[in-house]
């Protein structure tokens, strides 16, 4: 998280860590069975799929020295099928949903995210919140953050997120596309984003007392750059699949 | 040249001269020895006889004989002036035996051919009963009544006497036995006269068990007593009743016992008169009563059915217990209970207990609880309430749900019976918000 603050305990509660093979990623809980997260975490522009015992996943935390001593989660992977990104250049349908073994009793520290209700909207400007163990920055350097750190950004209007990344392509053609699965978050201005290591984790808004997942960190052009945007995958979108894969589960 | 008897007597037959129809042969002696079952008669009837003719039957004859004694000695034919024929009368033996000879000497007269007999016999029955008293002391055949039978008779009674052993004499009937009807009527032998001389008479009314024996005895009632200095006594003449497990009881004197409640299904009744003095004698009505069982105790908390203000043998009552109460018995509860009154007038069963029913520790709900609300131990008509694990956790359907203990054992909601208490989970609301005053 660039430009954010460390998350105070039991303000993020559905907050996820992942370690796949090595990498951090995030993700959020959204039923004691279910952690949603991007694609891209497990599954490899080879098309491989992490395989279960490669999957560690940490709940309830918000200091990862902490991390020994919480339990890991054993679950299975359930990369959306339509997910297809071999060159980096192509992040449409970045979900998947991991299922745990053994339900989840909800605490103080761990609780789920909503998921969006059909009354839910993107509204443009509507400020949301993103939170993650990734990449911070202290000073001038980037280093990776053990601790839990929030942003507020606002939503981007499609035509202005669209813009954006138009205007990167003239000048680096490996851009990734931009898809109606997407929305943008952010500030014009920069030093506020989310950053690598913040994958999956949850892009919330709050709406009547709650908070709603409406996106999953997805990609962006560096992190926190004037006139760039973080990409996030449209929740909304993938209700259905989302429904079918819990129910066939 | 015998006749062969046969094993059975005939009822009937038919006996010819030898060769008839043709001439008999000189130097004949031929008998035959007919018979018939006994108790009849033998009927003999000639159809022709054609016998030599002579004085006294001398030469040729057929002779009939009973008992070695010559019943008759026929010869000549029908229409000869001489000789001694039997003509169309039949001839009735005495028993049931008649013997035939049929014997011709050497001369046969050659200018006529005689061709013998020819007759039939049939058996025919003996009116036993018409037979006069033979007169020496052993009396008439019967006694009282005597009825021809083929073959033989019968001897029977008047009413009020009985034939005896001897099968031909009648004695004073005593009416004894045993009686095992419901109700019945029972006098002494010739009531209300006296009997002609002694008896001893015996009457045993038993019925089946569970039944009682009441004797109501009619108010003409006279057994001669004897005064002694101890008071009337039943000296000569007595009606001893006895009642299994008490003392025998002597009846006699003019007064009516009346009515007896025996208490028992078995009464003996002896009726003894000597031969002197004068007792006309005793009459009842015998009645039966289902034995009485007690009034069965209250059951709490249930009732007993049908409630009756007597019962008796065989009658059935049921328990069952109020809404939200069990049927215990020897400490284990039983489906229905029903217990009958015995022949001992003792219930079968005793009365088990009506329990409170309770329907288990309600179910635990997955991140929540259940509290209670009312009630003891889970009994009939306990309330619980369910709850979820607030904040983390609400109940499906309401902020609570409660359930209430049924009379069928199960925990039932006011609200939706068929619904199970769930938790879900609260999605978006974390504990603590950041607080962010800076602008």
């Amino acid at each position: 998280i660039i430009g954010g603050d460390e998350a105070p305990e039991h303000t993020i509660p559905w907050q996820v860590l992942l370690n796949i093979d090595g990498g951090r990623g995030g993700g959020m809980v959204i039923a004691d069975r279910w952690i949603m997260t991007a694609a891209h975490n497990v599954k490899t522009h080879e098309g491989i799929i992490a395989s279960n015992d490669t999957v560690r996943i940490y709940m309830g935390l918000n200091d990862v020295k902490a991390l020994s001593v919480l339990p890991v989660y054993p679950a299975s992977v359930h990369v959306h099928p339509e997910y297809n990104n071999p060159n980096h250049a192509n992040y449409n349908n970045d979900i998947a949903l991991l299922k745990l073994q053994e339900p989840i009793t909800f605490q103080a520290s761990i609780m789920p995210l909503c998921l969006p209700a059909e009354s839910d909207t993107y509204v443009p400007d509507t400020m949301g919140l993103v939170s993650g163990f990734g990449v911070t920055d202290e000073g001038k350097r980037r280093i990776l953050a053990n601790k839990l750190k929030y942003v507020q950004l606002p939503l981007v209007e499609d035509e202005t997120c669209q813009n954006s990344v138009t205007s990167l392509k003239r000048k680096r053609a490996s851009i990734p596309i931009l898809t109606s699965n997407m929305f943008c978050a952010g500030i014009p201005e920069g030093g506020k984003d989310s950053c690598q290591g913040d994958s999956g984790s949850g892009y919330v808004l709050y709406d009547n007392g709650r908070f709603w997942a409406a996106g999953i960190v997805s990609w962006g052009v560096e992190c926190g750059k004037q006139g760039t945007y973080g990409v996030y995958t449209r929740v909304a979108n993938y209700l259905d699949w989302i429904k079918k894969t819990m129910q066939e589960n | 040249c015998l006749q062969r008897p046969s094993s059975e007597p005939l009822m009937h037959g038919e006996v010819q001269s030898p060769q008839y129809p043709q001439p008999y042969p000189p130097n004949l002696q031929e008998q035959w020895d007919l018979s018939v079952p006994e108790g009849y008669q033998i009927r003999l009837t000639f159809t022709h006889l054609d016998i030599e003719a002579s004085p006294g039957c001398y030469h040729d004859a057929l002779i009939v004989l009973y008992d070695g004694k010559v019943v008759g000695r026929f010869c000549g034919s029908e229409n000869s002036a001489d000789g001694h024929h039997p003509g169309h009368e039949p001839i009735i033996s005495p028993d049931n035996r008649f013997t035939l000879i049929f014997q011709s000497d050497k001369n046969n007269p050659e200018r006529h051919q005689n061709v013998g007999f020819s007759a039939q016999y049939q058996a025919i029955d003996v009116d036993e009963c018409s037979a006069p008293d033979p007169g020496d002391g052993s009396g008439p055949l019967c006694d009282q009544i005597c009825l021809n039978t083929l073959g033989s008779y019968l001897c029977s009674c008047h009413h009020g006497y009985e034939l005896r052993s001897d099968q031909r004499t009648c004695l004073l009937s005593c009416g004894g036995g045993i009686f095992d009807e419901p109700e019945g009527h029972l006098f002494s032998p010739g009531y209300p006269n006296p009997p002609p001389y002694a008896v001893s008479c015996q009457y045993i009314i038993s019925v089946e068990s569970g039944f009682t024996v009441s004797l109501n005895f009619s108010d003409l009632f006279y057994i001669e007593s004897v005064d002694t200095d101890e008071g009337p006594s039943c000296l000569h003449h007595w009606l001893e009743v006895t009642i299994p497990d008490k003392e025998p009881m002597k009846l006699c004197g003019t007064k009516s016992p009346g009515l007896i409640d025996t208490n028992s299904n078995t009464v003996k009744l002896d009726y003894h008169t000597d031969d002197e003095g004068m007792s006309n004698g005793w009459s009842l009505d015998y009645s039966t009563h289902r034995v009485r069982c007690p009034i069965p105790d209250k059951v709490a908390k249930g009732r007993v059915t049908p409630m009756l203000t007597e019962y008796f043998y065989r009658d059935y009552i049921f328990v069952r217990c109020n809404q939200g109460y069990k049927l215990m018995m020897d400490g284990h509860e039983i489906e229905s209970f029903s217990t009958m009154c015995q022949h001992n007038g003792q219930w079968h069963l005793t009365l088990p207990e009506c329990h409170i029913i309770d329907c288990g520790e309600p179910e635990p709900l997955l991140n929540g609880g259940v509290t209670f609300i009312s009630g003891v131990d889970n009994q009939y008509l306990s309330v619980v309430q369910y709850h979820c694990d607030e904040p983390f956790y609400y109940l499906l359907g309401g902020l609570n749900v409660s359930f209430i203990c049924e009379a069928d054992r199960q925990w039932r909601s006011n609200q939706d019976p068929l619904l199970r208490p769930t938790c879900l989970p609260v999605c978006g609301r974390p504990t603590k918000h950041l607080s962010s005053f800076q602008r």
